[in-house]
C-alpha cells in the first residue's frame, strides 16, 4: 500500500516536472512530499517557479498561473494512471489565448489514450474538438441539446462578433 | 474502454429525454450560462455512483429530480444511463457493451442497474474500481475545481496519489 | 449603529431585486435577514430564482448565474453607498456573451457616479472602456504597462482571429 | 472625488516605475497571463492601507517587494502613490488633490505619506473613512472574490452592509 503510494508519487513527481515546462513554455515545479519518512501518512505539496521569474510562494502566482499548475499536476496523474474519460469543466476559463493553445496540445497528446468531454466557452479549445454539443435553455426552462458540426459552430461566431 | 452515449432523463434540468453520443476524440459542450453543461459533468458524476450531494452541487435526492418551471410540472423521478464500449475489456467482465444506470425519486430511493440489471451501489463501486475508474477524485474537473487543486491542504492532495496508486 | 445598519440593509435590499431583475432579465431575489428581531448581530442571505426556473437552493446556480448574483449584490452596495472608485479583477470571466452585455449596461449606468477599473480579457466589457491600459511581462520578468486606444485593439485582436 | 493617477515603483513585479492616468470613465486593463494586472489592484489596496497579506496574495512586507527575476536583481524597496482629485471636497480637507503614498523596505517597515508629508497608518486611515473609502470591503474585488461574496457566511456577509452604513 505504502509501495503503491511511493511508486505512484514518484512516477507522477517525473511527469509533473514536464506537463509545468510545456505549459508554461519554460520554468520549473517540483512536487514535494512533506514527510518522506512517514510514506503512510506524507501530504504532497507544490512549488513552482514560472520562467524568467524566481521561486516565491505559491500564492503569488496569478489566476492563470494557478490554472495552468493545476493542470499540470491533473495531467501528470491521468499519463501515470488514466481513467477512460475525463470531463472538464470550463478548466480554460482563466486563461488566455497563448495558454489556451498549451493546454489544448496537452489535450490533443493524451487524446490518444483518454477521451475527453470539455465543457468550455472557449473558441479556441473548441477548435480542438471533433464532437460539439450545444446545450440551451428552452422557454420552458428545460435544458435542451442538439448536435453542431465545429466548423459551423465557429463560422457562426465569428459572423456574430463582425 | 469508452464513453459511447450518455441519456438523461428528469435529471436536474434535463426534464426531457436527451442523449448525448460521443466518439473517441474530443467532445466539447457548449452553451449559455445556466443552461444545463455543468448538470452534464454532475450526471456523469451520479451515475458513476457519487454519494455526496455537497459535490453535485446538492442537498438531498431530490435536487437530482427536475424541480419543475414556469412552463413545466416537476417529475418524480430522474434517470442517467452511461453506455460504454467495453471490447477491450478495461473492466474484466464479459461483456463488450456495459450500461451503468442510476434511478432516483421524490421518496429518496436511489436505484442502480448495470446491463439492465438491478444491482446495489457496492456492485456499481466494485465494477468500476476494477476497471480503474474508482478514481472519482479526477474523472470529473468541475467548475471551480482547477483552483481548489491548488488550495488542498497537503493531506489532501495525498488522496489523489493514493486514487491513482 | 443598530439604525444605520438596518436602514442600509432596507435600501440595499431594495436595489438588490432591481439589480437581479436587470441583469438576469427577469426573476426574482431577496436578500433575507437571519435573525430579524437581532439587528445587533443579524446575518445576510440571499434567495434568488432565475427567470423561468423554480426556486431553489443557492448551490444549484450555474457558474454564470452566481456572478451574475454577485455582481447585483455588489452593484446595489455601491448604489446605496458609492465609493469614489472602484476596481473589478475578471469579475465577467464566467459570464457568456448575453449576460457580459448586461453587466457592461450595469457599468455604464454607475459610470457617472463611480469611477470602474476593469480587469478582463473580455472584448464586450473593453468595447465600454473610454481608456485602455495594456500590461505585458518584459523579457526581463518585469512588468511593463503602455496606453491602448480601444478601438484599435479591438482591431487588432479582430485581424489576429482571422 | 476620482483617481487621476497612480504611480507603482518596485511593488511586486512592477521592477520599473509605470504611471497609470486614469479618466473619469470606465477604464480597462488587459494583458496576459501573470503580466501585473492583478499586482495593480493588490497596489491599490495595499496603497489604501491594508493590513492583511493574505488579502495581496503573500505573507509578509517582502512579498510586495520586487523579489528580483532572471534578468533583474531584487529591489529593495516598493512604493505605490495614488493621486486623487478632491476638488468637490469629498474628503473633508482642504486640498483640491490629494496624494497618498506607501513604502515598503525589506526590514519589513512601512511608511505612509500623505501630500508628501509621512504620517501615520491611523492617518490615512482616518482620512479615508471620512472620505467615505473605509469600505475596502468592496473597493477592490479581486479576482475570484465575486463568487466567495456568495459562499460566505450569513453573519461575514453582514460585514458588507455594516461598511455600506
Ligand atoms: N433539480 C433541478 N430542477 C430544475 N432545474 C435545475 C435543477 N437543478 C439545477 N437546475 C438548474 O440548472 C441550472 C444550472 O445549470 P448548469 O450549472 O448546468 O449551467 P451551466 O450551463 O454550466 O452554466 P454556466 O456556463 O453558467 O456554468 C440552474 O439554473 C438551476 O436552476
Ligand atoms: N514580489 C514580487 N516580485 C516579483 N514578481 C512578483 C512578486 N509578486 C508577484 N510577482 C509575480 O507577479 C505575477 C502575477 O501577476 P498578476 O497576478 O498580476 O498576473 P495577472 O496579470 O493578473 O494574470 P492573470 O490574467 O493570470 O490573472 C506572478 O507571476 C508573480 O511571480
Ligand atoms: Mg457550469
Ligand atoms: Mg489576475
Amino acid at each position: 500500500m505504502e509501495e503503491a503510494f511511493a511508486e505512484t508519487f514518484e512516477q507522477v513527481a517525473k511527469e509533473f516536472k514536464n506537463y509545468f515546462s510545456m505549459l508554461f513554455g519554460g520554468g520549473e515545479a517540483q512536487l514535494i512530499l512533506t514527510d518522506p519518512d512517514n510514506m503512510l501518512e506524507t501530504g504532497v505539496d507544490i512549488v513552482a517557479r514560472p520562467p524568467g521569474k524566481r521561486l516565491q510562494s505559491m500564492a503569488l502566482l496569478s489566476g492563470g498561473e494557478r490554472s495552468l499548475t493545476a493542470q499540470a499536476l491533473i495531467f501528470s496523474l491521468l499519463r501515470i494512471s488514466p481513467t477512460p474519460f475525463v470531463i472538464f469543466d470550463e478548466v480554460d476559463a482563466m486563461l488566455d489565448e497563448a495558454n489556451v493553445g498549451r493546454f489544448r496540445d496537452a489535450l490533443s497528446r493524451l487524446a490518444d489514450e483518454i477521451q475527453f468531454i470539455v465543457i468550455t466557452h472557449n473558441r479556441r479549445t473548441i477548435e480542438s474538438a471533433n464532437t460539439l454539443y450545444g446545450v440551451s435553455m428552452g422557454d420552458d426552462s428545460v435544458s435542451q441539446v442538439y448536435s453542431l458540426k465545429v466548423d459551423e459552430w465557429l463560422e457562426a461566431k465569428k459572423a456574430a462578433k463582425v | 474502454m469508452y464513453l459511447k452515449a450518455l441519456e438523461l432523463q428528469g435529471y436536474k434540468s434535463f426534464a426531457n429525454k436527451v442523449e448525448f453520443v460521443f466518439d473517441r476524440g474530443v467532445t466539447a459542450v457548449v452553451g449559455p450560462n445556466g443552461s444545463g453543461k455543468s448538470n452534464v459533468a454532475d450526471a456523469i458524476r451520479w451515475v458513476l455512483g457519487e454519494q455526496s450531494y455537497r459535490s453535485l452541487r446538492g442537498k438531498k435526492t431530490e435536487d437530482m429530480i427536475f424541480s419543475g418551471s414556469d412552463g413545466r410540472a416537476r417529475l418524480g423521478m430522474a434517470s442517467a444511463t452511461l453506455i460504454l464500449d467495453n471490447s477491450d475489456k478495461w473492466m474484466p467482465i464479459d461483456f463488450s457493451e456495459v450500461t451503468i444506470s442510476r434511478r432516483a425519486y421524490r421518496s429518496g430511493e436511489n436505484e442502480y442497474y448495470l446491463n439492465g440489471s438491478r444491482v446495489r451501489l457496492k456492485d456499481v463501486a466494485e465494477l468500476l474500481a476494477r476497471g480503474g475508474m474508482s478514481r472519482q477524485t479526477y474523472t470529473v474537473i468541475g467548475q471551480g475545481m482547477i483552483d481548489r487543486v491548488l488550495s488542498l491542504h497537503a493531506a489532501e492532495r495525498r488522496l489523489l496519489f493514493e486514487e491513482a496508486a
